[in-house]
């Protein structure tokens, strides 16, 4: 209150008497937490959501998220195996985020758009894998299969920039690294990836990969990239504390 | 730190939780199901100026020293109603693109609040 003098100097101490007389105080807040809550997630507005992911594919994909429960409070609950308790841990400045693949311009071809992010905090990427189903076909009447899987950045040469040979007895998960590519895609305005998935002996074997299906009957399998980044600053201090 | 109960006039922490269901965010935010946007309120009469909450800092403790002493410039300082204590919070959200993002955010949630 200006009457009072030196305490209209910190906004805090007014607070009980703006509550008490300003009508739609609440709303106010209401209003203040939204806009903090994406000034912090670093967002302009609310994204837009238009076509949500299939509860297949997301319960799917969050299964292999490196981190336990959210949760009500915001805290995350992590499994100690060791102890088969879980334990409360406080979050380091850090994302996880799941890029599901969307189709390319040819049926090999998957397409991520990985976050935008205005202040180019995401610059510093762990670790980075594309999740890739590979469906054995119950034709397939070899008891295990041996193929090679590789993936190859479109328009940039012959040279795979990831590859992993396989043994497959049954069907499955399987993660090919991808750092390296993501970290340099990541310095780019677009920040999107376009790779081609081939797969060796796959066809004699009656392996194939599941790639993006357009009427999503596999929705649960389809592929997806995720990626561990620090921000700059949190990362250095890591690698001082190891 | 004291919590707000409507009693105090003096510098305290208040609750405010909002659900992200009843502000129509919850399309977007998978986890958790709400924030606590916890506030500081309330007076800080110079006697208490760096007196509540177990986090205050180093720094206000040692202005505290010296406007006690009546040492210029740190008499006419007033003290405020500040968060002393804040924690990490966890995030799950899709992007514009329909990524699911996991962010850590720090300093998110106001746990205590005390005179600066």
């Amino acid at each position: 209150s200006p009457e009072e003098g030196p305490a209209s100097d910190c906004p805090s101490c007014s607070l009980p008497k703006l509550q008490a007389e300003v009508a739609g105080f609440d709303n106010q807040l209401v209003e203040a937490v939204k806009r903090h809550i994406l000034n912090m997630l670093h967002l302009k507005s609310r994204p837009n959501i238009t076509h949500p992911v299939p509860k297949a594919a997301l319960l799917n994909a969050l299964k292999k998220l490196h981190v336990g429960r959210v949760r009500e409070d915001g805290r995350v609950e992590i499994e100690d195996h060791s102890s088969s308790k879980s334990a409360l841990n406080e979050p380091e400045q850090a994302s996880e985020i799941i890029s599901f693949a969307e189709a390319g311009p040819a049926r090999d071809i998957v397409h991520f758009q990985i976050a935008k992010e205005e202040d180019g905090d995401l610059s510093l990427v762990d670790q980075a894998n594309i999740w890739l189903y590979l469906k054995v076909s119950n034709k397939s009447n070899r008891s295990r299969s041996e193929v090679t899987i590789r993936l190859y950045q479109e328009g940039d040469g012959s040279q795979a920039i990831s590859q992993k040979r396989v043994d497959i007895k049954r069907s499955g998960w399987h993660t090919l690294p991808v750092s390296r590519t993501v970290q340099a895609t990541l310095a780019t305005q677009e920040r999107s990836l376009l790779l081609k998935v081939s797969c060796e002996r796959c066809q004699e074997t009656g392996v194939s990969p599941v790639l993006v299906e357009p009427a999503e009957k596999d929705a649960s399998h389809q592929p997806f990239l995720m990626l561990l980044v620090r921000q700059s600053d949190a990362h250095t201090h890591r690698i001082r504390k190891r | 730190g004291l919590e707000c109960d409507g009693k105090v006039s003096i510098c305290c922490r208040k609750q405010f939780y909002v659900n992200f269901r009843d502000i129509g965010w919850s399309d977007w935010i998978i986890a958790p199901p709400g924030y606590y946007g916890n506030y500081c309120e309330g007076e800080c009469p110079s006697h208490i100026a760096g007196t509540s909450g177990s986090s205050l800092s180093f720094h206000s403790a040692v202005i505290n020293h010296y406007r006690i002493r009546g040492y210029s410039p740190f008499n006419n300082i007033k003290s405020c109603c500040v968060p002393t204590k804040l924690r990490a919070m966890s995030m799950l959200y899709y992007d514009d693109e329909h990524n699911i993002v996991k962010k850590d955010i720090q300093n998110m949630i106001v746990e205590e609040c005390g005179c600066s």
